[in-house]
């Protein structure tokens, strides 16, 4: 697979943070994302808009990261607010 | 379907327009008509009513805004394109079921996919969440977090299952009519006004994935695409305004509508003007207003009659490089006349194809030659083509997918073809 770029990593950092899929950063531990975290980010955020999971910031993913969308989290981080139920 | 985990705990909801859209071309009643369809969409499936009430009553449950920007909540809007919209769960917090619209939206009713973003469509979802739906991956539901683009007449849309199984999860069923059907409750409001008028049926819309611009420009830090009588304008994050390409001469004021073809364009550093070619012509623009009538490109110095294909200002010397096939000259802004000893054969940028598209400056510095649906990059100052050049544009520049055939890299170099009638 291509190696993203930088950029194209960052913004999806920043991405993956603000709809709920990456905790955010926490100052104080000044704690680096580890790769397999982000990875795994990656696949749920490909699995709930119907991508490939490959866990890869591959083109396609990068491309849904930049469609227009509502600005909510698709995972809404406090405890016991979410219940999600299958058919 | 997911659920926020709060609901309403009465039946009947009122709801209020406080801020209407600056600069959309839907009319305040068409919003308003609009906003009561989407709720509808809501109650149809659940039982819940919902009433409006005066815009002044800040008191209702469900007001509405059209914001730009930093609006006083946690979700800041970014301009065209991104987020387009978001609305606040059920609860007792006076901002609970609020919804606001990114006012720097193309917001449109009745439009084809593409033609701006359908408020009707994005309305139905953000009541979802003021409801107390959360984001679904469901294939077929409103509730997906990216916009799908328009979902038919609003009279006649329906929730998906998923939507209304989330729903009813929350307030239960309404009662069917006798065809399984429910039964649209009678509206207070008036009868949805005609769409819009379509933006011009006579030119077809041109795929920006087929690439083969006439023209691409850095104006102001977004790169501009322009294909026939369109352009699409690519924010500086990489985003593109929107899918669908704006009309040439409902953005440049002036431009004569003869002029259906930019064939290069560029920002002229010395004092931020916008120059477009077109023929052996080029107009001059003060932001998006012209100034003055057409200019013969022989005022930069090119003999009578001549056209470019591309024209771009180099950071490194602040010279207009101005390219026609395989030759260029090369202009100089402050004495306003060409430098000597050009044209030259454009083979000097090596590795750069003939006859460009056209070619610009990205905001990093990097010079990129365009042709076709492919890009050479050449770095900051260098003459020099970077050596995985060429690339598909698509990806990069403007939300395509990756072309699936095996990559087919156009020859650069000089060009001596010849080609027959019959071949």
């Amino acid at each position: 697979a291509p190696i993203p770029r930088a950029q194209d990593v960052s913004l999806g950092v920043d991405w993956l943070t603000r709809y709920g899929y990456l905790p955010p950063a926490d100052p104080s531990q000044a704690q680096l994302q580890s790769l397999e975290k982000l990875q795994d980010a990656i696949k749920i955020m490909q699995r709930f808009a119907g991508l490939p999971e490959t866990g890869q910031m591959d083109p396609i993913t990068i491309a849904t990261m930049h469609k227009p969308r509502c600005s909510l989290p698709d995972i809404l981080g406090a405890a016991g607010l979410v219940r999600r139920r299958r058919r | 379907y997911a659920l926020s985990g709060s609901m309403w705990k009465k039946r009947t909801l009122t709801w209020s327009i406080q801020s209407f859209s600056q600069s959309s071309q839907l009319n305040q009643l068409t919003v308003r008509t609009l906003m009561s369809y989407a709720l509808a969409v809501w109650a149809v499936e659940s039982g819940l009513t919902f009433k409006e009430v005066d815009s002044q009553n800040q008191e209702a449950d469900i007001l509405i805004h059209f914001s730009r920007g930093y609006h006083q909540d946690t979700y800041p809007f970014d301009g065209p394109g991104g987020t387009l919209a978001h609305a606040f769960f059920p609860g007792e917090h006076p901002i609970s079921g609020d919804t606001h619209f990114d006012d720097e939206e193309t917001w449109t009713f009745g439009s084809k996919d593409g033609e701006g973003t359908d408020l009707f469509a994005v309305a139905v979802h953000e009541f979802g969440h003021a409801l107390g739906l959360g984001h679904s991956s469901a294939p077929n539901s409103i509730m997906r977090p990216f916009y799908q683009g328009p979902v038919g007449d609003p009279d006649k849309y329906r929730l998906s299952q998923d939507d209304r199984d989330g729903l009813q999860q929350l307030y239960g069923k309404v009662s069917n009519s006798p065809n399984g059907k429910p039964t649209r409750k009678p509206l207070a409001s008036p009868p949805l006004p005609p769409a819009l008028p379509p933006d011009s049926p006579s030119t077809p819309v041109p795929d920006r994935c087929e690439g083969n611009f006439d023209a691409i420009a850095n104006i102001r830090g977004e790169t501009f695409f322009f294909k026939g009588p369109w352009f699409w304008r690519l924010q500086p994050s990489g985003q593109l305004v929107s899918p669908r390409p704006a009309r040439l001469h409902r953005f440049w004021e002036g431009l004569p509508t003869h002029v259906r073809v930019i064939q290069a364009a560029y920002a002229r550093p010395r004092d931020g003007r916008i120059i477009l070619f077109s023929g052996p012509w080029f107009w001059v623009f003060q932001d998006r207003q012209l100034e003055g009538e057409a200019r013969p490109l022989v005022e930069f110095g090119l003999p009578p009659g001549e056209e470019v294909d591309a024209v771009f200002s180099w950071p490194l010397n602040g010279k207009t490089y101005l390219i026609r096939g395989q030759q260029y000259w090369r202009y100089d802004e402050e004495a306003a006349r060409l430098d000597p000893g050009y044209p030259r054969v454009l083979s000097l940028w090596e590795g750069a194809p003939p006859s460009p598209d056209d070619v610009t400056v990205s905001n990093t510095g990097d010079t990129y030659f365009f042709k076709g649906t492919h890009f050479w990059r050449f770095a900051k100052g260098s003459v020099k083509s970077e050596s995985d050049s060429p690339q598909p544009m698509g990806p990069k520049w403007l939300d395509c997918p990756a072309p699936s055939s095996p990559k087919t890299t156009p020859k650069t170099g000089t060009c001596n073809c010849h080609c027959e009638l019959n071949q």
